[in-house]
């Protein structure tokens, strides 16, 4: 599980602030619902994944508490290696006290050089996370710093937009969304969880018939599925496989994909078009388009799971409530 | 207590390691697993493994 989340990074996109200690030091953090750690590079992290500018100086903070533990996280070929530890968080302005955290010391690969993020930020149950104390926004509730036990994610599809994007904690903004709000039950309280009723493409539902599983992740920018099903899919839009795992599709032909995606979840239908289900990246002067689905094998003690990523999240504002225990969808 | 958090939006490390022609290292590293199954569909059962590592 470790290995598929720090793998699944390599596709998050959006970054935002939070700062550390006394005084503060600033670092730039995923806000991922798909796990529930913090964690941010230490200082005393000696390899040559960690020649980041920002690493947290324990040293420099008159707030931190050493807490001792250790942690390990194994993934791919490598190990990655931390300790635990206490300080004040930052977030927006609003402080988190005796927040626990992990410090990385040692990092394999290279792969976090490439990051324009730190760390990350996990807004996840606390069944997930790898370390004992509370999470970042359980801690926020415990020390009643919100008026809601609510969060909520707008993501713009633009670079550069205005904004490109926004976590609100305590709360929605209306302005961003309409209304209605559809809400669905949270089915297993670790990742955001939730009940897909069925998947259709091309007006045709040989995907979860019977309903599957499916988690809210803002950690990943794509929509996975189980390689089967993801196939099928890659066959239905005409996308052909790259040697990294990937589905390309000939930019020419977009104009000409009349499909649309449809996820069906709490008896209302979820439209993405050709346009929003394919990403277009420039390599040089080629622009290349990728299939927005990608096969990734999540099992889970209710069946295999589909992950709705940014792709899906540009689309839809998404509201988390751990007050109710459900996951709330507005046209974005 | 209505928190507001700016988000940013950046290309993906993916994004990156393709652009530096990178990706095929990064995903042999830390995604052995789908390189294994890529040779065990090249090479039969009974040839001897090619695990990476």
């Amino acid at each position: 599980r470790s290995s598929e989340k720090i793998y699944n990074f390599m596709d998050a996109q959006y970054y935002g602030d939070i700062a550390l200690g006394t005084p503060e030091q600033n670092f730039s953090v995923v806000f991922d619902t798909g796990s529930s750690d913090l964690w941010v590079p230490s200082a005393y992290c000696v390899t040559e994944a960690c020649a980041l500018p920002k690493r947290f100086k324990a040293f420099k903070s008159t707030s931190f508490l050493h807490d001792g533990r250790q942690f390990g996280i194994n993934y791919g070929s490598g190990h990655l290696l931390g300790v635990m530890g206490r300080d004040y968080l930052m977030v927006a302005g609003m402080m988190v006290k005796r927040q626990e955290f992990r410090e990385s010391v040692y990092e394999p690969g290279t792969a976090f050089l490439k990051a324009r993020f730190d760390g990350v930020l996990g807004l996840g149950y606390p069944a997930l996370a790898e370390i004992l104390g509370n999470p970042v926004f359980d801690n926020m509730l415990a020390q009643n710093l919100l008026d809601k036990p609510i969060f909520s994610f707008y993501l713009s599809r633009k670079l550069n937009g205005s904004p490109e994007g926004e976590l609100l904690l305590g709360g929605t903004d209306e302005r961003l969304y309409d209304l209605p709000i559809n809400w669905l039950p949270v089915t297993a309280k670790a990742y955001w969880q939730i009940k897909i009723d069925s998947v259709v493409v091309q007006g045709v539902n040989p995907f979860c018939p019977h309903g599957c599983q499916a988690i809210v992740d803002t950690g990943t920018s794509l929509i996975t599925g189980p390689t089967d099903d993801i196939l099928d899919i890659q066959q239905l839009i005409g996308a052909t496989p790259t040697n990294f795992g990937e589905f390309i599709v000939d930019c020419a032909r977009l104009s000409n994909f009349p499909q649309h995606q449809h996820f069906v979840l709490g008896g209302k239908e979820y439209t993405l078009t050709s346009d929003q289900y394919i990403r277009k990246e420039m390599l040089g002067d080629r622009k290349l388009c990728f299939s927005g689905f990608q096969a990734v094998d999540m099992i889970s003690s209710e069946g295999p799971l589909w992950i709705l990523g940014d792709v899906f999240l540009t689309q839809y504002y998404s509201i988390f409530d751990r007050g109710q225990d459900r996951v709330g969808f507005a046209i974005a | 207590a209505l928190i507001r958090v700016p988000l940013r939006k950046v290309p993906t490390i993916r994004s990156q390691l393709r652009s530096e022609g990178l990706l095929q290292d990064f995903l042999v590293e830390n995604r052995p697993d789908m390189f294994s199954r890529r040779y065990a569909q090249c090479f039969p059962a009974g040839t001897p493994s090619l695990r990476l590592g």
